[in-house]
């Protein structure tokens, strides 16, 4: 049950242009969705990509792709741009023939001789509407095992093969894969990929949009729940899911990008690697090399850059925090929620009195070490605090102020779109101490909240 | 929740992280915004795409046809101030109240509910086998003065310790600390993570949320 879309690379909210003011053919055909663009497209031998505006519900049929001259790509909220993956990958599939690159280079640097020219080689290939020899570009058109090659312009050199990588070697698999970002779209058998964005043959909760970290792109194989390889669900409905088989690398197994930690963890915990050895609650943790009483698939040997040593909390599956199986049969896996973090926030630049309602330094920037936005300014966002409206606020340039008299300290709207405000960076000073806050309100009125139907209550229990 | 029993608790929030499964408990303080607790999360610049929030149901794995659960996207997190452990997440959509979904009052800001104060906790978290396991389930505490519960801090707050086992477990970090004064209920305490679970003969510890009332309105009012 392969999709008409399996065959293409596709990308949401981006359009592909023609830049030059030749007349280029571009057809527009109505369509519902990407898979009928896919067919219409599939069908026409020149056509290389297309634009599908799901808005309009139509889509544009291109004999271009974005590595062609004279293109751009620019942003649409409404179209998908979707081009044939022979074109877009730099590596190839079985011996190549389907490549559509635009490499033009010999593995030893010659420059490719033009498909059309028989100088200063003579040959007997020529360019059919679909063979692909176009330009100089490397190409395999009599399926030479070592994949595309090209006649070269060195006369005593007369072809040589390009050094293009075979798929499932072109880029390796570290440690369980879950960094993997190639573009294998087929399993160990053989099997195609059933594309991460569709619901069939095979249903599944693995949408793009809800693991944007996980790489979901396409059909191509991803491991995006900690497995021992990365995987995919194939176009067979008989077989939900099948591991890829991918050339691992020689180096040493690490994971990418992951700080090692010990005494505290970062982020989600994949690179702490203390020797707490309890949950939250104090439970003992089960021993990753045992069986019991959890039967379970994270064993040592086939995580080795994820630290599954003894009993200790461990994230190999990118998981909130750190966890471990537990001694209890009941439960099977719980949080070591009380590793501490390691401290996020920078260092304090200045400290302020009280609540630093009169602090007028000029620290200007955040906790998370994001500058501040100006009092002045409407951009990135609207600020309620400005000059005109608390004269004697000090609100000066973006430094760090109070002008609402906030009792965590002093504050500022970020130049961070997605926060508008945020605490500076900024201590309460040494022997400083804050107000108590005990007080007692003689009258407390409450609207709408807090009430609920006891009824409901007893008829549960 | 250890001890308890299965209640109603329209408020309490079940968090769910991408592949769906629960894995804290919040409280819903306005239809487009819940209060949990920092330590269930990643990272205070988390991505929320994929998390969900919960409410209207009385089990951990309901129906998929259950009429009365709301599944709604998280759309934002916002950390509290360093010391408040909070975390405040904005709904993609406004919940529905109803009768089976409603708020909570928030405390007035600074105020200390008083020793002796009526309280319930919920949450879908562990039992320790003490039954109605994946139901939803309330148990019944009392304040405890923070001059009484030693070594917490004033941004803390205490229950008293029970004879028989009662408390929060895994998976009810973030759930409400329920108080009832003048006729409402009010979020005076966030469940935190903390050594034990509903151990007998010792007290229940919370963040005390009428500290962080000034921040939580702010977030509200300017996002």
């Amino acid at each position: 049950q392969s999709s008409p879309l399996n065959k293409y690379q596709c990308s949401k909210g981006v359009q592909l242009m023609y830049r030059s003011h030749e007349v280029h053919t571009v057809r527009t055909q109505a369509a519902t969705n990407r898979v009928d663009c896919a067919s219409l497209c599939s069908a026409l031998s020149d056509c290389r990509a297309f634009n599908f505006n799901w808005q309009a519900q139509s889509c544009q049929l291109l004999a271009w792709t974005e590595h062609s001259a004279n293109t751009d790509t620019q942003q649409n909220a409404y179209n998908n741009l979707c081009q044939k993956k022979d074109y877009i990958r730099n590596c190839f599939v079985g011996k190549g023939e389907n490549y559509r690159g635009t490499k033009s280079v010999t593995k030893s640097g010659i420059t490719c001789q033009h498909w059309k020219s028989k100088f200063p080689q003579d040959h007997r290939h020529s360019m059919t509407p679909t063979n692909g020899l176009e330009e100089n570009y490397c190409r395999n058109p009599d399926g030479d095992e070592i994949g595309p090659w090209c006649y070269t312009i060195k006369e005593n050199i007369r072809h040589e093969d390009c050094g293009i990588k075979k798929c499932d070697v072109d880029v390796c698999v570290t440690c369980n894969g879950e960094d993997y970002r190639g573009f294998v779209d087929y399993t160990k058998s053989g099997r195609e990929c059933q594309r991460w964005d569709l619901q069939s043959p095979h249903k599944h909760h693995y949408q793009p949009e809800k693991y944007p970290d996980k790489g979901l792109n396409d059909n191509y194989c991803r491991n995006p729940d900690g497995s021992v390889h990365p995987w995919c669900y194939t176009t067979d409905p008989n077989v939900e899911r099948e591991h890829c088989n991918i050339q691992k690398c020689t180096e040493k197994h690490r994971l990418r990008n992951v700080e090692f930690t010990t005494k505290c963890f970062k982020k989600h915990g994949v690179g702490y690697r203390g020797t707490v050895n309890t949950t939250t609650s104090g439970i003992p943790c089960q021993r990753w090399d045992s069986q019991t009483p959890h039967n379970h698939n994270f064993l040592p040997e086939n995580y080795e850059c994820k630290g599954l040593e003894e009993n200790y909390c461990r994230n190999p599956d990118g998981s909130e925090a750190p966890w471990c199986f537990t001694t209890l049969p009941a439960m099977r896996v719980a949080f070591c929620l009380q590793i501490k973090r390691c401290p996020e926030d920078i260092e304090a630049e200045d400290c302020y009195h009280g609540n630093g309602k009169s602090y007028n330094g000029k620290v200007a920037k955040t906790r998370k070490g994001i500058t501040c936005q100006k009092w002045t300014d409407e951009t990135p966002h609207k600020s309620e605090f400005n000059p005109k409206a608390y004269p004697e606020a000090d609100l000066q340039e973006n430094y760090c102020r109070n002008p609402d008299g906030d009792s965590h300290g002093p504050w500022c709207y970020t130049m961070d779109p997605n926060t508008k405000f945020d605490y500076c960076a900024i201590k309460p000073c040494a022997g400083d101490l804050k107000p108590s806050i005990i007080e007692n309100p003689e009258k407390i009125e409450f609207d709408e909240c807090g009430k609920r139907s006891d009824r409901m209550d007893n008829r549960a229990r | 929740i250890v001890g308890g029993i299965p209640g109603n608790s329209p408020w309490t929030i079940s968090l769910r992280n991408r592949d769906g499964i629960h894995f804290c408990g919040g409280s819903l303080v306005d239809v487009n915004w819940i209060i949990s607790t920092r330590q269930c999360f990643t990272s205070c610049d988390l991505d929320p795409q994929g998390y969900e929030a919960w409410m209207g149901t009385l089990f951990i794995k309901p129906q998929a046809n259950d009429p009365q659960k709301q599944a709604i996207p998280i759309s934002k997190i916002f950390c509290g101030p360093a010391e408040s452990y909070l975390v405040m997440l904005k709904l993609a959509r406004p919940a529905e109240l109803n009768s089976r979904v409603a708020l909570i009052c928030l405390p007035p800001e600074k105020y200390i509910v008083p020793e002796g104060t009526s309280c319930e906790i919920a949450g879908w978290g562990d039992t320790r086998g003490t039954g109605y396991e994946n139901q939803l389930k309330v148990a019944k505490l009392t304040v405890l003065s923070n001059k009484d519960c030693k070594r917490v801090k004033e941004n803390e707050m205490c229950t008293q310790p029970l004879h028989a086992p009662t408390g929060a477990c895994e998976g009810d970090y973030g759930g409400p600390l329920a108080c009832f004064t003048h006729d409402c209920w009010v979020l005076e305490g966030v469940i935190i993570p903390s050594r034990g679970c509903g151990k007998a003969n010792q007290p229940g510890m919370y963040i005390r949320v009428s500290m962080y009332v000034d921040w939580i309105q702010k977030v509200m009012k300017m996002n």
